[in-house]
């Protein structure tokens, strides 16, 4: 199975 | 004072019909360098990020005395921007503590001056910090292809796995009902620019995405003859449709892992 990450994942709020 | 003036109101048209349907409220942020816009779409799996500036010829007139910030609900946006012919000029002006933005849309004769105010809403969407990155891999390649591979493939599966190599860059498939790929090598020659695909390769990637918001994201293929597709290992791709005379809009999106 495959899993969506999100893009909080990779870009954080400053 | 806000007030930006640009020569085409088709630009500003495309730009919205691209974004409306996935991204439903934005922030327009104005400067005196130009207007950027970042937003997420409501799973958080998408980004989109927005960049006018405002020295670039696809502006006849700018003037951003204060740094705001319009609040624009973008369906509302797009209804609005229907009222404009596509060779009108389209004029944006808000005041500096502006609770409305006006659209002014000039025809080429000048004979029909229309006038819009909408009113604007309070986005509370924290802006993330996009890192420059390096990207192991950067694809040039025709928009209209692009936006083709997305169409078919996602009609045999939901996630396509994108694989950069030196030789070009392939498009896989692999659904309950069957499968799909596609091999596009490295073009040497074309004639035309725009029908070109370039693969610039550091690293080769490997990486699954969701293909309905690719699918989303290639709503913008009007807006530009090609395509850059920028990919490294591990993180979000970057999907971007150069705007000419403008600057660009750039979509990202969250890789898939395979479990």
């Amino acid at each position: 199975i495959s899993d969506q990450l999100q893009m909080l994942f990779f870009f954080l709020r400053p | 004072m806000f007030e930006a003036k640009m020569l085409q109101s088709s630009v500003l048209k495309k730009i919205i019909e691209s974004l409306k349907d996935l991204f439903a409220d934005a922030n327009f942020d104005c400067s005196s360098s130009g207007i950027t816009l970042q937003d997420m779409d409501s799973s958080h799996v998408a980004l989109c990020y927005l960049k006018l500036r405002s020295d670039e010829e696809g502006f006849e007139d700018y003037r951003c005395d204060r740094n705001i910030t319009l609040g624009v609900n973008l369906g509302l946006m797009s209804k609005i921007l229907k009222c404009a012919g596509n060779d009108d000029v389209v004029t944006l002006r808000a005041e500096d503590e502006p609770n409305i933005l006006t659209f002014i849309f000039d025809s080429k004769n000048s004979e029909r001056v229309s006038k819009y105010d909408i009113k604007l809403m309070e986005i509370d969407s924290e802006l993330l910090g996009i890192p420059d990155t390096d990207y192991s891999c950067v694809v040039k390649m025709p928009s209209h292809e692009f936006q083709r591979i997305c169409s078919n493939l996602s009609q045999l599966g939901d996630s396509v796995t994108i694989d950069c190599h030196k030789e070009g860059v392939d498009f896989k498939v692999a659904g309950e009902q069957g499968s799909g790929a596609i091999k596009l090598k490295q073009t040497t020659s074309v004639d035309k620019e725009e029908d070109q695909v370039t693969v610039q390769l550091n690293e080769p990637v490997t990486q699954s995405f969701a293909l309905k918001f690719l699918c989303a994201f290639t709503k913008a293929t009007s807006l530009s003859d090609t395509v850059n597709l920028s990919l490294t290992q591990d993180t979000p791709v970057v999907v971007e449709y150069p705007i000419a005379q403008h600057g660009y809009l750039r979509f990202y999106l969250a890789p898939k892992i395979e479990e």
